[in-house]
């Protein structure tokens, strides 16, 4: 389809196509993408390689732009709730632990309903997370119904006066009806329980995920809502690249990200950042 | 669908008598996507559409298969042969306890199917106990203790204070002692590319000598599957892999890229959370899922 413009020959868009694909970022998004910057080599040809990857970085960085607000959103008055979903493995209680301390460098006191009442030690999980914190952890037993956990939870922290809440709930893969049929009832009863909530529902994704990342998106989209994205485990080898199916898709918008197992492994989503990283 | 996509390029090929070269090279365009889009590794879908163009070139258009037919059951073929199968066989030769050593990046199931083989391997007529050389993540241990109180499976575990080798050890003198003939060891989850972790794994295999190192991976994973698996086969010498959440829609296209860049046989599946979600590995299943 397109001459070969300039100095940038086959070799050069297959290199940079395979880049693109390595980094999980899919082939439909990638050939759009080498499809745009092939066109605009057409009409001017790109001085270098170098040029062209500036413009693609350019390109995914608008894709990033698009997506919307990286900003994570509580109210000022009264209690700011944060749901925390994800398929299984993928770091939610961990992030939840990290977002707390997070939120407590902000002056914020995070209360945490442990949510996940049924995987083995979930429960115990979260409060070795609220001995390191301080945080209260609300729980109940092993096997209880989750939603009465969440809505007894959200009396507990209200009758406490806590400013923020954050719901750690179990992995669930998205493909399962009736376990986002539980996490909807749980969306439910915290909208009932408090008005306006939950302010913020993160959806958590293993950054080593393929583009199965952007089917569990579009279905816990479509199912409870996301307002935004949790990008774990940058400090793997992976680069998640699946989030700009999510962006260009789904107006999906990442808001924090996590680079490892520690307590201060999290940090707000920084898109030149996260584009430099992905050709490094 | 694949099927789909290939009956549309070839509906007008209905009289050719033989697949021609420009036949086939764009129906493997449509092969090359969709295992792209089943997160098989670039390198990988790229050689393996080479081998189908050199098996599909000048093939007879059999009478009863459309010529789609015949490229995807070219394609089809080659998918199960190369994800071959020595299904689900487990090696526990030596002296006993056998060690089998779970492995892998961080939230991918090892501690669950450790659990599930647990309980498959004493359906099998083995006594198997399991060790927690998980020291790091919060309630590793209890999570582990749990799930054998819930199979009724003996746990050996010291806490957190001990390290990870000595733990192995003196475990595994532990289930001698008891007459336990297999010692599952959890592991904690780490990243390939933590060295100081790789290294412990390292000390860990050479304190223990294990019979079975099983990688343990989510179907979900994308192209890093290579790289993580190659640097795990590197450093220990894998023999397995465990490939989980297939009762998820992910297609699984690391069992393929895995299988082919390291020889690693897939030798078990997670199809679920709970304790008897581990089935065997059948690679034309598993074919056919990656193939959408
Ligand atoms: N390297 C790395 N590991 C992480 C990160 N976030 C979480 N983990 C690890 O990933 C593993 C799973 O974390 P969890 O917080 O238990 O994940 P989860 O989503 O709550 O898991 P389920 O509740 O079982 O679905 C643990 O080993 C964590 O330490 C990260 O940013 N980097
Ligand atoms: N749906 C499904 N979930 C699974 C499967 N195997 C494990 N899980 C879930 O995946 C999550 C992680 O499992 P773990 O066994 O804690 O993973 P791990 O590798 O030990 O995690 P780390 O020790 O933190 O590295 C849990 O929620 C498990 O219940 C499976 O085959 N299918
Ligand atoms: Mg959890
Ligand atoms: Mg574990």
């Amino acid at each position: 389809l397109f001459r070969t413009a300039g100095t940038l020959d086959a070799a050069f868009w297959d290199e940079l196509e395979e880049r693109l694909i390595a980094a999980d970022v899919g082939a439909h998004v990638t050939a759009d993408l080498i499809t745009e910057l092939r066109a605009r080599d057409a009409r001017r040809a790109f001085a270098s390689g170098e040029d062209a990857e500036t413009a693609l970085r350019e390109l995914l960085e608008a894709i990033l732009a698009r997506a919307g607000d990286t900003g994570l959103y509580l109210p000022e008055e009264g209690v700011g709730v944060v749901l925390v979903i994800g398929v299984n493995g993928t770091g939610k209680t961990t992030t939840v632990a990290k977002l707390t301390r997070y939120l407590q460098l902000g002056g914020r006191a995070p209360f945490l309903i442990a949510g996940d009442t049924f995987r083995a030690a979930a429960i115990d999980q979260l409060k070795v997370w609220g001995d390191r914190t301080g945080a209260t952890v609300f729980a109940q037993s092993p096997g209880s119904d989750t939603a009465a956990v969440v809505f007894d939870g959200i009396g507990a922290a209200i009758s406490r006066g806590a400013d923020t809440i954050i719901i750690d709930t179990a992995g669930r893969l998205h493909t399962k009806t009736n376990l986002m049929a539980e996490l909807e009832k749980v969306r439910r009863v915290i909208g009932r329980r408090q008005a306006g909530a939950p302010h913020e529902t993160l959806l958590v994704l293993d950054a080593v995920t393929g583009q199965n990342g952007l089917i569990q998106a579009k279905t816990f989209m479509g199912s409870v809502g996301v307002t935004g994205l949790v990008l774990t485990k940058l400090d793997s080898s992976a680069k998640g690249g699946v989030v700009f199916a999510i962006a260009e898709e789904l107006r999906l918008p990442i808001k924090l990200v996590g680079t490892g197992e520690r307590i201060d492994d999290l940090q707000p989503f920084d898109p030149s950042e996260f584009v430099r990283a992905l050709f490094s | 669908s694949l099927t789909d996509r290939l009956q549309g390029i070839f509906g007008e090929l209905r009289n050719h008598g033989r697949l021609s070269e420009a036949d086939v090279d764009v129906a493997l365009k449509e092969v090359r996507l969709a295992l792209l889009e089943a997160d098989v590794h670039f390198r990988v879908a790229r050689d393996f559409v080479k081998r189908v163009r050199d098996r599909a070139v000048g093939v007879e258009v059999s009478q009863s298969l459309t010529p789609a037919q015949q490229v995807l059951r070219i394609v089809n073929e080659e998918l199960v042969e190369t994800l071959g199968g020595t299904a689900g066989r487990l090696d526990w030769t030596g002296p006993v306890p056998a060690p089998i050593l779970m492995v892998g990046l961080n939230g991918q199931g090892k501690t669950t199917s450790s659990a599930k083989l647990a309980v498959r391997l004493r359906k099998m007529g083995q006594r198997p106990f399991m060790i927690a050389c998980d020291t790091f993540r919060p309630a590793a241990i209890q999570q582990l203790v749990t799930l054998g109180k819930q199979v009724g499976c003996d746990v050996y575990e010291e806490g957190t204070e001990a390290s990870p080798v000595e733990i192995a050890r003196r475990g595994l003198e532990w289930g001698r002692d008891r007459g336990h003939t297999i010692a599952i060891v959890d592991t904690a989850g780490r990243q390939q590319v933590d060295e100081r972790l790789m290294d412990e794994l390292v000390e860990l295999r050479q304190a223990i000598n294990p019979t079975e190192i099983l990688l343990v991976a989510s179907a979900m994973t994308g192209q890093e599957a290579v790289n993580v698996a190659q640097a795990f086969h590197a450093r220990l010498g894998l023999t397995g892999l465990v490939l989980t959440q297939i009762d998820g829609d992910a297609r699984g296209g690391a069992a393929l890229s895995i299988r082919a860049v390291t020889g690693i046989p897939v030798k078990f599946l997670g199809v679920g959370e709970k304790i008897e979600a581990l089935a065997e590995f059948h690679p034309d299943r598993v074919a056919s899922r990656i193939l959408g």
